[in-house]
């Protein structure tokens, strides 16, 4: 019950010693990486975090989980979401859903494209998007326009062109202006 | 059979949430029809119906497709369960007697997965399970029910709510890794689901918080019962390190749960961790800031924070039936016939194992060490706030001189474990905190030891070098009184032989 | 010291522990808002 007893724990490096304990519990670890993995503090300020606790370990954390929430009733069944006449909403003819799809802004558009792939909605949102000048590059699955206040240079073959463009980023949600080379063939 | 019949109405069920809405009212009139039409009218129907609707969803998972939908059944098993639950009319039985229904039903099933021989068990059906009734439970609760409209059957939901996680949380004891070691990792990320663990937290009234410990003690259980000192096995480490993780997230969110009952998990954590050991003492209430430790200037009068007693959860009497009235006895009249029967029972009938830093095996009860300890603080605080500083703040007083006396007269053993409880007690600024770095200062510098003096020199310095030289957190009582007995004009650390003697404390304690 | 048996469950256990997707909230029929229709290749195909 001395002070010999923690020698072992004191002078690690020395392997006989060392393996007496099982460091790892005894003295443990720098705390600040589980720490952040849990999200203390995030932002610099303490939240809560335990009702969007994912998983004990960091390893079966790797997505996020639906935290409790509660939708009161009137947010459920509000009629004309969307310009819709049935409710909830939905968009399932190309051909009759042109026009609804016209008095969306391009947001709306966008969150409807990436949220519903597959679907007559995605089909209708390109084409919408299409009318008003933007174009969806195959690679980098991301909608882009002509930035107005330039005007691009064209290469010589004819293939592709450098300019400036206004692209909407989906991971940031916002519309950011880069200069680009961009090759015809990639968009459509 | 009837069983396969049960497999049929099920497998409607299944396919009809494939259809429509979870809250479509075509899915109340699927369970009205199955109490009318005979096939849940009868308690035992229910029994059979859960068993084979449960064994069939276990089934489904082990065939599906792994990359696919595996939890549809379960899923849906789920939900009718929680759904029974909120609609059926609960004359003839409660809602508590229909859960109690259910659970051993679940038992049932589990059990025999989990000890049938030649197959490899998966935890993760069951898991899904209890998850998905944490999830249903938690949709229909929102705003104290609300979404029932029913304003009777609200109410009694509501008046049902806590007992609800009462008996989810005696299910899961009863799941314990203990007793079905092929649950473990299933088990730990359900006490610190989301939807249950900060549930369990602030229900009202802390109703929670005794289910919620001994939840906790089963897990600590586990860990010390299978750590070896010098080594643990991979998955032990893994397991701990969850524990880790969620006592962090109790730190962060409900540091009231840790402070108010350290004493049972002090009394349950497995000796040699010392980290963890650090983070539950050093939970501190949210919003107190606090002073700097290491200031060598720091007068713990002039903190405010420091006349404050701290809130205990647990009830000490069951601990400490035999000792609390000579205990209490002493501290009215001191009497050396008083101490040695305190100190006697003090002591074990047999031995028990303990893996140690530095011991294998302990003879004295460390938890009535602590209750002796931790009584004696909650009398200081009480005794402080009615009269002065200088009745309790007093190497005279009753409070100082049966822990002195302890040491005095005790064994080693002794003399180490009231001393472990003393620093545990060098939390935030409290005033326990104040009171036992008075006594242990104290104590420290005592010409009373005589020659023991060294011995219990050794003693305190070692308790306090264990929780320092782990990694953070460390207690602020901790860094205040090792500053002060660093920055000490009495006291050269340097110059115990007990530390010249160690080349390795010596060389750690010099650049401090 | 853990028996042999228990060792080779808590291990299973390790192996098959639930993560987060198995947490998350049970899946159940949510009327589409938009029929399958079949677009570019090019596009996202998951949401």
């Amino acid at each position: 019950f001395g002070l010999k007893a923690l020698v072992p724990l004191i002078k690690q490096e020395e392997r006989e010693t060392a393996s007496l304990y099982d460091h790892s519990i005894t003295l443990g670890a720098d705390l600040s990486s589980m720490l952040h993995s849990l999200g203390i503090p995030r932002d610099s300020k303490r939240h809560r975090v335990l009702d969007t606790f994912q998983s004990p370990w960091a390893e079966t954390s790797r997505s996020e989980v639906e935290p409790k929430f509660f939708i009161p009733d009137s947010f459920t069944n509000i009629p004309q979401v969307l310009q819709s006449q049935t409710t909830p909403p939905c968009f399932n003819s190309v051909q009759h859903d042109q026009q609804r799809v016209a008095l969306f802004q391009d947001e709306t558009l966008f969150y409807l494209f990436y949220k519903h792939p597959g679907t007559v909605i995605q089909e209708l949102t390109y084409l919408e998007l299409r009318k008003r000048n933007w174009r969806y590059h195959k690679t980098l699955k991301a909608w882009l326009t002509k930035d107005p206040k330039m005007e691009p240079v064209v290469s010589s073959d004819g293939l592709s062109e450098r300019g400036s463009y206004v692209f909407f980023d989906p991971q940031r949600w916002e519309k950011c202006q880069r200069e680009f080379l961009l090759f015809y063939n990639a968009i459509m | 059979t009837n069983t396969e019949r049960y497999y049929l109405v099920f497998t409607e069920w299944v396919k009809l949430l494939q259809r429509v809405e979870g809250d479509d009212i075509s899915t109340i009139v699927f369970l009205k029809q199955m109490k009318d039409k005979g096939v849940l009218s009868k308690t035992d129907q229910l029994i059979e119906f859960i068993k084979a609707a449960l064994e069939l969803s276990i089934f489904s998972f082990k065939e599906s497709d792994p990359t696919g939908e595996v939890f549809t059944a379960i899923d849906a098993l789920g939900k009718m369960i929680i759904k029974l639950l909120v609609v059926q009319d609960f004359t003839e039985m409660t809602r508590a007697d229909y859960l109690n229904l259910v659970f051993p039903v679940i038992a049932l099933v589990f059990s025999k997965d989990h000890e049938q021989e030649n197959t490899t068990f998966n935890e993760r059906p069951h898991f899904r399970l209890l998850s998905n009734f944490l999830f249903e439970w938690e949709t229909i609760r929102g705003h104290k029910f609300i979404k029932v409209r029913n304003v009777v059957t609200r109410k009694e939901l509501l008046d049902f709510d806590t007992e609800f996680y009462n008996i989810f949380s005696s299910y899961l004891q009863s799941a314990q890794p203990i007793a079905f070691p092929g649950f473990s990792f299933a088990w730990v990320t359900l006490i610190s689901h989301r939807m249950f663990l900060p549930t369990m937290l602030r229900l009202p009234n802390n109703a929670g918080w005794k289910n919620l410990m001994l939840l906790l003690i089963d897990l600590l259980k586990f860990l010390d019962k299978y750590t070896d000192k010098n080594e643990v096995s991979n998955a032990i480490s893994v397991v701990y390190k969850g524990a880790l993780r969620v006592f962090l997230g109790i730190s962060n969110d409900m540091p009231e749960f840790l402070i108010e009952n350290h004493l049972e998990l002090m009394n349950n954590l497995p000796p040699t961790y010392f980290q963890l050991k650090n983070v539950i003492l050093s939970a501190i209430p949210k919003k107190m800031m606090l002073p700097n430790p290491y200031d060598p200037t720091l007068s713990l009068e002039d903190i405010a924070a420091c006349k404050e007693p701290p809130k205990v959860f647990y009830d000490l009497i069951a601990e400490f039936s035999t000792l609390k009235k000579p205990v209490d006895n002493y501290l009215r009249i001191p009497s050396n016939s008083l101490l040695k029967t305190i100190i006697s029972n003090t002591y074990r009938n047999e031995y028990e194992l303990k893996n140690g830093i530095g011991y294998d095996y302990l003879s004295v009860d460390n938890n009535i060490v602590r209750a002796i300890v931790i009584h004696v603080g909650i009398e200081v605080g009480s005794e402080y706030q009615r009269m002065s500083s200088s009745a309790v703040f007093n190497t005279k007083s009753a409070y100082y001189t049966l822990l002195f006396n302890l040491i005095h007269d005790g064994t080693v053993e002794l003399q180490y474990q009231v001393i472990q409880a003393m620093v545990e007690q060098l939390r935030y600024p409290n005033v326990h905190t104040y009171w036992f770095i008075f006594a242990l200062r104290n104590m420290f510098v005592s010409e009373e030891w005589g020659d023991q003096l060294l011995e219990v020199q050794e003693i305190i310095l070692r308790n306090l070098l264990e929780r320092i030289i782990v990694n953070r957190p460390h207690t602020w009582g901790i860094s205040v009184i090792f500053t002060q007995l660093i920055t000490s004009k009495e006291i050269n650390l340097l110059d115990l032989p007990f530390v010249k003697k160690l080349p390795e404390v010596r060389n750690l304690l010099s650049p401090l | 010291e853990m028996p042999e048996q228990m060792i080779a469950q808590v291990e299973s256990s390790l192996l098959n522990c639930p993560d987060s997707l198995d947490a998350d909230s049970p899946h159940f029929y949510r009327k589409p808002l938009s029929l399958p229709h079949p677009t570019s290749i090019f596009f996202p195909n998951e949401p």
